[in-house]
């Protein structure tokens, strides 16, 4: 599997539909002033993967992800991401290898409704975390370093260096 | 399991023990379990020592070797299980010049078995990309991306 | 005692409300006590919103946004109550060019109250010193100071 | 009060004697490749300012302070550090309002025992706290920021953030 691309609707400060397309063997890199928005783009592909703690994504509430104004625009009511994989070398898990792609889309609503998406039809939120399940994307894996939080396997105690170690296996 | 888990101990710290003298140009480390009766509650230690340094305990490690050692026990679980992708979201703020060189190089040879997707201010790092997003809130508050050719 | 804590605060207050927004260029931001029957136990919130975003919780600033109210803070406290030197870590670390800018420019306005020691691997702030240690170990493991002079 | 000089011999990785002079109005920049003994500067301003926590001081006992050794050279038996202030303007605490500079030294040897003294006159350790008690020097107040502790003033609890507006008090 390969990140192809990424979508934000209504997420955190992106309130404009936005896509990214990813470099697929290569490195794609985000650049942009302090406050821009480079971090939340981290927190799109964590939560369209399943992460549940407001906190991990610097929110208080689920709610936080979804556009919340600025001084030109009004809140929005929803917010959306879409992750899609390229499945070519066929390196998905069993269940979506016969997939050349997989979009998985997750969409919160002000009204607190959720609603999770894999190749548009409709799932739970446990069925969005399959395609990346055995990977290091995984839960709170190796293959994604927040900000500030590069030294933690550093500063993590045995036992807990031994749970990234359980993921890896 | 037991034999499942001391398989992947072994890989990772083999790889560990190969990457961590390449970034450090020099030096060596390693992983250690501890001491436990059984494999199933063992721990994982670090044991880091950069080059011309005593052994001595990772606490005193500055702030970019920390960084360094990190990077370095990332990316060998890294090469022993690839991922779909890699996110680095500014890992390169502590590091100096020449750390950074190290860094980016070391990334570079791993293009062909992953992607990278990475978040930075470092002007060094930029060099090595191959495409570019810029993000920026000309509406203030509100975010957009704009693709920067980098062949330019 | 209730009233010199008072005293404190608003001039403390007064500074950070001045200071946000030089170094945000626009925003603003204040000191809040939060509710409590007596002055005595009341804690100190911070109210922050950097120019065009809406208010919201300090937790959804970005990085270089929560170092750069810290920082603004830190100064508020400093130009309250000097102390015989400042003295910054790398604090500039998660900021980008312009905002670094910000920074040295204020410390530059705050030299006649204080001193100021700045550790950082940012060749911007590095061209506002008057005077510039390097620490090498070019015997590996030991530190020696060598003083470059900067006029040159 | 100014900071004029710090001397180091036997701190950490400052094996030999080692002299700073500071600029008395005005920046002095400190930079130099990674682990070569930057914050090691700050935790010897800490230590002299009579810091006793070994953990705040990045180690796990206080003898982590004196020299352990490297590749060419043996540990070394004793840590010393001294800062000198030049109370010029006169606005040392009244203590010591007549002195024209304020020189704090402590030592520690391998043994354990600790030595403290003010203008070479031996003390106690809560003498060599003193000389910056009233300024935000003193303690772990706001005029010293150690490495990747800058926002936490803004991660800190209301509470937390009292304890710092007191020591301005
Ligand atoms: N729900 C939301 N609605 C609108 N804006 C939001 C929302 N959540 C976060 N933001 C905004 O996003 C900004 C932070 O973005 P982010 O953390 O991605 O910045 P960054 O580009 O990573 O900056 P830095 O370089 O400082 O790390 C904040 O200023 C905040 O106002
Ligand atoms: N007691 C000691 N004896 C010898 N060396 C020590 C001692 N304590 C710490 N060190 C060494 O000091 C080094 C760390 O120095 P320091 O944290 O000051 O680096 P730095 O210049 O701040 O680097 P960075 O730019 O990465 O933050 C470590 O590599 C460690 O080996
Ligand atoms: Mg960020
Ligand atoms: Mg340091």
């Amino acid at each position: 599997m390969r990140l192809k691309r990424l979508k934000l609707n209504g997420f955190k400060s992106f309130c404009d539909e936005t896509v990214l397309d990813f470099e697929q063997n290569g490195i794609t890199l985000v650049v942009g002033p302090n406050g821009c928005g480079k971090s939340n783009v981290v927190d799109a592909i964590r939560w369209v993967l399943g992460e549940q703690s407001p906190s991990f994504l610097r929110g208080q509430a689920m709610g936080d992800v979804i556009f919340n104004g600025s001084a030109t625009r009004k809140p929005v009511g929803r917010s959306e991401v879409t992750i899609l994989f390229d499945n070519v070398n066929g390196t998905a898990p069993e269940k979506y290898r016969d997939y050349e792609e997989i979009a998985v889309t997750r969409r919160l609503y002000r009204s607190g409704e959720s609603e999770y998406l894999i190749n548009k039809i409709p799932c739970r939120l446990m069925d969005i975390r399959e395609p990346v399940a055995d990977t290091g994307a995984a839960g709170r894996s190796y293959s994604i370093v927040e900000q500030g939080r590069v030294d933690e396997l550093i500063t993590a105690s045995p036992a807990e260096r031994r749970i990234y170690m359980e993921e890896a296996a | 399991s037991r034999r499942r888990f001391k398989e992947t101990f072994d890989a990772v710290n083999e790889k560990f023990q190969e990457i961590f003298p390449v970034i450090f140009n020099g030096g060596e480390a390693k992983l250690v379990l501890t001491d436990s009766q059984d494999l199933l509650l063992a721990g994982v230690d670090i044991v880091a020592q950069p080059p011309g340094k005593k052994l001595q305990n990772l606490n005193l490690l500055s702030g970019g070797e920390k960084a360094l050692t990190a990077i370095a026990l990332i990316f060998s679980f890294f090469l022993y299980k690839p991922s779909p992708f890699c996110l680095l979201d500014e890992v390169d703020a502590p590091l100096d010049d020449a750390n950074v060189g190290r860094f980016t190089r070391l990334i570079q040879n791993m293009t062909d078995r992953s992607q990278f997707i990475i978040i930075t201010h470092n002007k060094r790092t930029m060099e090595v990309g191959d495409l570019l997003y810029g993000v920026t809130m000309e509406e203030a508050g509100v975010s957009k991306i704009v693709s920067v050719n980098l062949a330019s």
